[in-house]
């Protein structure tokens, strides 16, 4: 474990808190993407399989419950418990062109043809993508509330902090994790847009996020 | 590639 990590993971708990909190206190999930949380929880589900098979550390294993049970939770308050205030119609990325590819890319580039390690590389690629519906619903409506915008933040900032700590890994131990670190620069480069407009605008006060 | 890389990352 190195610091890049443990404030990569933090950032990504800040985030999934934020957007939880965000729709449990607002009692609406107005402008979020349902079909990217939903995305979330199977990265999750099919990554966190070895939750059962191995046991890493606490931290490991409590993060991980943490993450699913947030996760499942977020999609539970967006589809069944607020779904009258969920915008389906601006919500229509349509999902089954990421699942496809991703679920394609897994079974031809991995590292073992073996039912956790494909399901591990199908969660490392789609994790890539997942948040593609959400910021397709934002240009869609144009706009984003400042709550929203921070949980992007610290979702984007926590992939590249991941990316210093595969820096400090391969320095330090040698360690380089092809598929993850590909994955991760895909990931974070599709957020470069969003943080330019985070800093220009969001950080500037203007609280909603309006696109040009 | 190594494919019994502990996977210690979330």
């Amino acid at each position: 474990m190195n610091i890049f990590r443990l404030l990569g993971d933090m950032c990504h708990l800040v985030a999934i808190i934020i957007l939880f909190l965000k729709i449990w206190r607002s009692k609406s999930c107005a402008g979020i993407s349902g079909k990217s949380q939903v995305l979330f929880a199977l990265v999750f589900t099919t990554r966190y399989l070895d939750l059962f098979t191995s046991f890493i550390s606490v931290y490991n294993t409590v993060m991980k419950v943490v993450f699913l049970v947030l996760a499942y939770a977020t999609v539970y308050l967006i589809y069944l418990r607020f779904r009258s205030t969920y915008n389906s119609e601006s919500d229509s990325f349509r999902v089954e062109f990421l699942l496809v590819p991703v679920a394609g890319l897994s079974f031809l580039e991995n590292y073992a043809f073996a039912p956790l390690e494909i399901l591990w590389t199908f969660s490392i690629y789609l994790e890539s993508v997942a948040i593609l519906p959400q910021l397709f619903m934002i240009t869609k409506t144009g706009e984003a509330e400042s709550i929203t915008t921070h949980y992007l933040f610290f979702l984007g900032l926590y992939r590249a902090l991941y990316l210093a700590n595969w820096v400090w890994r391969y320095h330090t131990e040698g360690f380089f994790d092809q598929i993850a670190v590909v994955s991760g620069v895909v990931q974070t480069i599709f957020y470069c847009d969003f943080f330019y407009l985070y800093f220009t605008k969001v950080l500037r006060g203007s609280g909603k996020m309006t696109l040009p | 590639a190594d494919s019994e890389k502990d996977k210690d990352e979330l």
